[in-house]
C-alpha cells in the first residue's frame, strides 16, 4: 500500500519531521 | 567529517537566501563580516534583534578583521541571549562556533556552527511557522540537511 510507506520514504519523512515542528509550541523546542 | 561540515554550511547558506537581504549572502566570505546575518536575525525577530541592536552591527567592514571580530561578536551575543531569554535554553559551549576562524579563514565548519545557531532562533520564533513553510520548499538534499542541523540542535541544546 503506498499510502503506508508514504511516512517512511525520504520525502515523507522530511513532511512528518517539518509538520511535527510546525505543531510544536512556539519557545518550547525539542 | 570536512565534507559533512562544508554541506552543512552550503545548505543553510541556500536557506538563508530565502530571506530578502540587503547585504549580499552568496558565499562564506559574503557573510563573515556579520552584515547579512544581522539582517536575518532581524527578520526573524524584529523585536529581540531590534533596529537598535542592529544599528550596533558595522556595515562598513571591508576587510578589517577588528570589525567582523566585532560584529560576529555582537551576534553570537544576541543568539546565546536569544536562547536562554526566549527559548529557554542555554548554548553548551561546545556547540559555540570560534570567531576568530570564521573572521580569518572563512572556516565552513564554524560558519556552520553559527548558521546552525540561527536556523535555532528561525523554528522556535513567534513565526516560526512562516520559516518552516518556506524550508519545506527548498531542494529535499537541503530539507535533509536542515532537518539534521535541527534534530542535532534539539538533542544537545539543553543542560
Amino acid at each position: 500500500d503506498p499510502n503506508m510507506k508514504a511516512g517512511t520514504t525520504s520525502e515523507g519523512v522530511l513532511a512528518n519531521f517539518f509538520n511535527s515542528l510546525l505543531s510544536k509550541k512556539t519557545g518550547s523546542p525539542g | 567529517m570536512a565534507e559533512k561540515e562544508n554541506e552543512l554550511c552550503e545548505s543553510l547558506i541556500i536557506w538563508l537566501q530565502t530571506f530578502n537581504t540587503a547585504a549580499p549572502c552568496q558565499t562564506i566570505q559574503d557573510l563573515t563580516n556579520g552584515v547579512a546575518m544581522a539582517q536575518i536575525l532581524h527578520e526573524i525577530d524584529y523585536t529581540w534583534f531590534d533596529v537598535s541592536w542592529l544599528s550596533r552591527i558595522k556595515d562598513d567592514v571591508g576587510d578589517n578583521k577588528r570589525i567582523k571580530i566585532h560584529n560576529l561578536k555582537k551576534i553570537l551575543q544576541g543568539i546565546v541571549d536569544y536562547y536562554r531569554e526566549f527559548l529557554d535554553q542555554h548554548i553548551l559551549e561546545f556547540l559555540l562556533p570560534n570567531l576568530n576562524l570564521i573572521a580569518d579563514h572563512s572556516d565552513a565548519t564554524e560558519m556552520g556552527r553559527l548558521l546552525q545557531l540561527i536556523l535555532g532562533c528561525a523554528v522556535n520564533c513567534e513565526k516560526k511557522q512562516e520559516h518552516i513553510q518556506v524550508i519545506m520548499t527548498l531542494e529535499e538534499s537541503v530539507q535533509h540537511v536542515v532537518m539534521t542541523a535541527i534534530q542535532e540542535l534539539m538533542s544537545k541544546d539543553t543542560l
